[in-house]
Parts: C-alpha cells; structure tokens; sequence
C-alpha cells in the first residue's frame, strides 16, 4: 500500500459514495446512466469472485463494499427511482463494449482460466464502462454539479493507480501490464470531461457543452 | 514481474 493507491481508493469510494447520496437525497437518478451502473455491477462481480482469496481486511472490506454500492445504485435507478431515470438519454448500446471486452479477455489475458479471464474482463469493462455516461452528458450537454463531481472523483481514482503502478514498479519491480494500459485508456477517456471540470465546475459554473 | 496469482489491488 502507498498513498497513491490509498488515495485513489478513497477516491474511488467517495465517487460511489457521492452517486448513492445524491439519488438518495434527491430520490432521483435524473442525468446518471443506468447503464453505466449496470456495466459496473458486471465489473465488480466479475473482478471480486476472489473473494475467498485473503489479501487483507482493507481488501476483502473495500470489495464487499464495492459489490454491494453497485448493486444498491443499480437497485435505486432501476426499482426504486424508476420514474425518475432518463431512459430516452441513457441509449449507448453496451453490447458494443461488453462484447469486444470479453472477447479481448478470452485473447490477451494473464493464465487461461475462469477466474483470470474473468477478472481480465473486469479490467477491460472498467475501462471503458463510464462511456454511456459520459455519452448521457455529452448528448443533454450538461450535467448536474454534483454529478460532475461523482465523475472527478472516479476519474481520479483510475489516475491516480497509475502512479500507483509506477511507484510499485520503482519500488517492488511489480507490474501487471494488462491493469496498466486498461487503466491508461480509462484515464484518458476521462481528458475531456477533467478539462471542462477544471474549467467550469471548479469556477461555479454549471458543466454544459457548448451547443 | 506480474503476479496474477493473487491480485492484490482492487
């Protein structure tokens, strides 16, 4: 464990913590992508079906909590919000990033077996899975202040693994190719929408596209 | 090297 990890854990977990908070508080989902919060159930089941191996309590607690805030969000959006979820907006068709993630799972992975090719997917579904998100706010063009800030905090938390991942290769000659150029193309999916945070949200404005 | 016995981060 080093700070960069630490941090972009804490990162990771205040963004889910930020999304349940703001459909809690508002009891609505308007502007988030259910698909997205689909896509990242699949991912978390995917990646932590080894549970049952014990790395540490951080470990086992932070994937616990991980599978079960995604399902919640998924709950909240699907069942209990329903009325309030934006389905004309949310339209990016997942089976074009499921797929692909899968079948490039079963190609490039680290050891041919069901758990390995499954955490491989994980890793290439987590890279490109905010993309129906980010297709959701690119097409009302803009999004909410607070839903902006669910998108920084999860961008960062990718971010801030690769220095993650460049620290534990100084320090512990450890490296594991496939996480590090997923996580790459997860960043840099993320450019775009960093630059118009930094830019608007962060000076009171409201992040909206220009027409 | 790539250990991908046990994947230790989240």
């Amino acid at each position: 464990m080093n700070i960069f990890r630490l941090v972009g854990d804490l990162s990771h977990l205040l963004a889910i913590i930020i999304l349940l908070l703001k459909i809690w508080k508002t009891r609505s989902c308007a502007g988030i992508s259910g698909k997205s919060q689909i896509l990242f159930a699949i991912v978390y089941t995917s990646r932590y079906l080894d549970l049952p191996n014990f790395v540490s309590m951080y470990n086992t607690l932070m994937k616990i909590v991980f599978i079960a805030a995604s399902y919640a969000t998924v709950y909240l959006i699907y069942m209990k919000f329903k009325a309030t979820y934006d389905h004309n907006h949310d339209t990016f068709r997942v089976e074009f990033l499921v797929l692909p993630s899968f079948v490039l799972a079963l190609l490039i992975n680290h050891d041919f077996t069901v758990l390995e090719v499954l955490w491989t997917f994980s890793i290439y579904m987590e890279s490109v899975a905010i993309l129906p998100q980010l297709f959701m706010v690119s097409k009302t063009g803009e999004a909410e202040s607070i839903t902006s800030h669910y998108l920084f905090a999860l961008g960062s938390y990718r971010a801030l693994y690769i220095l993650n991942w460049i620290y534990r290769y100084t320090t512990e000659d450890h490296y594991d190719l496939i996480a590090i150029v997923a996580g790459i193309v997860q960043t840099v999916l993320y450019c775009d929408f960093f630059y118009l945070y930094i830019t608007k949200v962060l000076k009171g404005k409201k992040l909206q596209l220009p027409a | 090297s790539s250990d991908f016995d046990i994947h230790d981060e989240l």
